[in-house]
């Protein structure tokens, strides 16, 4: 485990006194390998750990009885005041039908994510209205009809139509006219290069001009969180994240590239295939969970 | 990397970077830079451009064995049972490679064994309708070992030559969905004997060091003999194969490069090992 071996690297340090940038090195070392193998971005690590070398060395963590528990605590303090600090609940604030949108590349669980938004809304008693946009996915329509159905939530589609532009348009009207006070809008899964679907989702949100957008993410993803995220940010524009599928074992180091590359908050966490299995993001549990 | 320039110790730290960046991990990186190094001090590369190089012909070289295509010729009904973790690309895999073998006047069967997701056997009965090929379905909450068996059982009816199983999403640490997927493989191999003869894993190219674990736990538990790797025409890089070819050394059958029916190649080691550097 990270604590034990760096444990050690501070055993060796024993007697030098003040902790240096040369001895510091070890120390940095581990924390380095421990954050790539949980899939935080190269890049990323290596200007946290530049910060981290910074406050370790203003601090007097040598005189500690147990220097690298001291060292970790000021790693796991790094981490949670990178993730965000204070949990920021999902704004739908506004006047009716306030719009939420989801988006991300495809499989990252947007239409099960969309459903679970859905019944965290019903639950707070507002009326929500799902809408179905995904125009390209075989029976991706069919899959967020019947994921209402289990909600008893209504969920608007134009089964003929292929234009996502089109459905928000007449699912605005529908929800205005029907009393829905929020819209969760599902979008087909993209990619952050594919210009044209970019240009599509980036249309829908003009149009709708929703209070949240959010970026649905596996919390699988690897190195390549920088890219997508960065790419959809500044493409498209979000307001948040949600982190998906995380009751595996993924580390989910992504998190934390996401973060500082976007500065946006992770508002929630997808922890199970059920629509009741979204959780508010806690990012002291996040730290814990990508120091291993 | 600049070319042609004299090594130092920042072209080592750039190839580095280009191996964690590609998903490659720590320690796979660490023990190709290091034989990098070696190549290095007995003067067998000199410069930078031959960092690049090298590079490549060792990844190459590294993937090589398990550059292996599924032998479908083997057996009749050929049974393929496609398995991994949520959203990664299997209904759509299955389409893709349904089509290949439909284009090699294969009789192929399709089996919707994913009773749990909502619009799973929509999902894939639209594909099959596409591909003028039957699926064998049962209704949404049912048994999926009851579909495979039943699935299994009609390949053999019809002189099926090719049966691919589709399989529910499942994360490698739900150890109820690994004991079912277990009964689903037992199922099969009861009705044919050797089937299921390619236990497909299917793996997303965005996934970081996560895939590792889910190889070794599906391999552990089912004994996978291909892996495809799908998403590649995104950023990400699937370095992760690199790993997977000195760890477990399970065939790479295919990449997925796209959402169309088209969008299936066969893994190539040269074409992989020069687009992990390109
Ligand atoms: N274990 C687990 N599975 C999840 C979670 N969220 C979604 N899934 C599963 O991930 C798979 C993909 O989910 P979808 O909702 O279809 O993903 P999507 O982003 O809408 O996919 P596309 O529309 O094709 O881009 C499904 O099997 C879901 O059940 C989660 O938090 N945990
Ligand atoms: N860009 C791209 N998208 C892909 C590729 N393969 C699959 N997809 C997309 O990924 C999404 C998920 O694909 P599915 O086939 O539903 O994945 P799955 O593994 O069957 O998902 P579950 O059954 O929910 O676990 C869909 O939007 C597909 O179109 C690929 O190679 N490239
Ligand atoms: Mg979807
Ligand atoms: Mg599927």
């Amino acid at each position: 485990k990270l604590q034990e071996r760096l444990e050690s690297t501070f055993k060796k340090l024993k007697g030098y006194g003040k902790l240096s940038e040369t001895n510091i090195k070890d120390s940095l070392r581990e924390v380095r390998i421990a954050l790539l193998e949980a899939d935080v971005n190269y890049k990323v690590a290596k200007d946290f750990l530049e910060k981290v070398k910074e406050k370790v060395l203003g601090e007097d963590v040598l005189s500690s009885i147990t220097p690298g528990q001291q060292f970790i605590k000021i790693v796991y303090n790094e981490l949670c005041e990178l993730l965000g600090k204070v949990n920021k609940p999902l704004d739908v604030a506004g006047s009716p039908p306030v719009p939420v949108l989801l988006l991300g590349l495809q499989g990252s669980g947007k239409t099960t994510t969309a459903g679970k938004l859905a019944l965290l809304l019903r639950k707070k008693g507002r009326k929500p209205l799902l809408v179905a946009t995904d125009v390209y996915r075989p029976a991706a329509i069919d899959q967020l009809i019947k994921l209402g159905a289990q909600l008893n939530v209504a969920v608007f589609s134009l089964k003929d139509s292929k234009d996502p532009l089109a459905i928000c348009r007449e699912a605005k009207a529908y929800a205005m006219k029907n009393g829905f006070d929020t819209m969760i809008v599902d979008t087909a899964g993209r990619l952050h290069i594919d210009d044209g679907m970019v240009e599509e989702v980036a249309n829908q949100k003009k149009f709708l001009n929703p209070r949240e957008t959010l970026l649905i993410i596996d919390a699988m993803t690897g190195q390549d969180a920088v890219t997508i995220a960065t790419a959809f940010n500044e493409k498209v524009g979000i307001d948040g994240i949600i982190l998906t599928k995380l009751d595996g074992d993924t580390r989910g180091g992504a998190a934390i590239s996401i973060r500082a590359v976007t500065g946006k908050p992770i508002k929630f966490i997808g922890v199970g295939e059920k629509l009741d299995a979204l959780e508010p993001f806690h990012p002291e549990r996040m730290a814990s969970r990508i120091l291993g | 990397v600049v070319k042609g320039k004299p090594i130092d110790e920042d072209a080592f730290e750039g190839i580095e970077e280009a191996l964690i960046l590609a998903d490659a991990g720590f320690e796979t990186t660490e023990i190709l830079v290091a034989s990098l190094k070696e190549k290095w001090k007995r003067g067998q590369i000199k410069t930078t451009e031959d960092i690049q190089t090298s590079m490549i012909e060792e990844v190459e070289k590294l993937l090589l064995p398990i550059e292996r295509h599924i032998p479908t010729d083997s057996k009749k009904p050929f049974v393929i049972l496609t398995i991994g973790v949520n959203g990664v690309g299997k209904t759509t895999t299955i389409a893709k490679l349904a089509n290949i073998y439909r284009t090699s006047k294969k009789k192929v069967l399709l089996g919707a064994c994913d009773t749990f997701r909502a619009a799973a056997v929509e999902q894939l009965e639209v594909w099959a309708k596409r591909l003028d090929m039957d699926v064998i379905k049962h209704t949404e909450g049912s048994d999926p070992a009851a579909v495979a068996y039943d699935a299994t059982k009609a390949a053999k009816a019809r002189g099926i030559d090719v049966l691919i199983l589709d399989t529910a999403g499942r994360l490698h640490t739900k150890v109820n969905l690994m004991e079912e997927m277990k009964k689903i493989k037992r199922v099969i191999t009861k009705e044919v004997e050797g089937a299921p003869h390619e236990i497909l894993l299917i793996i997303d190219a965005t996934n970081g060091q996560n895939t590792i674990s889910q190889v070794k736990t599906f391999h552990e538990a089912l004994n996978i003999t291909g892996i495809v790797v799908t998403k590649l025409d995104g950023t990400a890089k699937g370095g992760f194969i690199l790993p997977i070819a000195h760890l477990l050394k399970i065939p790479i059958r295919y990449i997925g490069v796209g959402e169309k029916m088209d969008d299936l190649i066969p893994f190539s080691a040269r074409d992989f090992s020069r687009a992990l550097f390109g």
